[in-house]
């Protein structure tokens, strides 16, 4: 049969859940091993994030979409969560072999990369499930907005999360999840460039504290001058 | 993935991008 914009998102939210059917929304026995080798084992506080971003997710997707949509909001944080895991382990292995050490008790305890990697991982979800109307422009015939509200920057918005700390872990999410498409690489992709383009440089955006900390601490090397 | 740009150097990782060594 020809291939359709809502066919290709069928196929599309259909490997989402044949590539998730083996990860459960519960951290693995492996995960599991390397939070119980943290100085401070954060597993607690990750299952208590995971259950109060998934309320304010289906709270805030049930604004967007309509209160009788709460559920499918709670079945998007679902797929989200279980991807979070799955690539939070795939992470945690390649940083073990890169560093050869087993305790990343500042990094699992850090709330910030927990939440940018959780919230990268609902972005793939919700963008599987809106790559139809995205190439229509988003919006349905009868002109109301369809899942565009939902996309990036959303999430930012919904977890409070800057984009500079998003930003942060889009390269490694990539590298750490070969079986993502080439239509969700593309799109993260465009995220990137919106946090370099746009997002990074707004008024509230804790990049302008961070680069006058750099220049109070005094230039590392001698930058080059701008090439023409 | 092959064609995205990846960026980051051998030696950087996420724990680098945390703050975290």
């Amino acid at each position: 049969p020809p291939q359709t914009p809502v066919r290709a998102a069928m196929n599309s939210i259909a490997q989402l859940r044949v590539d998730l059917t083996s990860s459960g929304d519960q951290p693995s026995a492996n995960l599991a091993v390397y939070f119980k080798n943290c100085t401070v084992d954060p597993t607690e506080e990750v299952l208590q994030r995971v259950e109060s971003l998934g309320q304010l997710f289906s709270q805030r997707f049930g604004e967007a979409v309509g209160p009788r949509c709460v559920g499918l909001g709670k079945q998007r944080f679902t797929l989200g969560i279980r991807l979070y895991y799955r690539v939070m382990e795939s992470m945690l292995k390649s940083e073990e072999k890169r560093l050869s050490v087993q305790n990343f008790s500042k990094l699992l305890n850090d709330s910030t990369f927990h939440t940018s990697l959780l919230a990268c991982a609902l972005e793939v979800v919700m963008a599987t499930y809106g790559g139809s109307t995205l190439k229509n422009g988003g919006y349905s015939n009868g002109g109301v907005p369809v899942e565009t509200d939902l996309c990036f920057p959303w999430i930012l918005d919904v977890f409070q999360l800057t984009a500079f700390d998003f930003y942060k872990v889009i390269e490694s999410f990539i590298k750490a999840e070969p079986s993502l498409s080439k239509d969700i690489v593309k799109h993260l992709e465009r995220c990137e460039h919106l946090i370099m383009e746009t997002i990074a440089w707004r008024a509230d955006s804790p990049l302008f504290e961070l680069l006058k900390r750099t220049r109070e601490e005094g230039p590392v090397e001698q930058a080059e001058p701008p090439a023409t | 993935n092959q064609d995205y740009h990846f960026g980051l150097e051998e030696h950087e990782g996420i724990s680098e991008l945390f703050d975290c060594d």
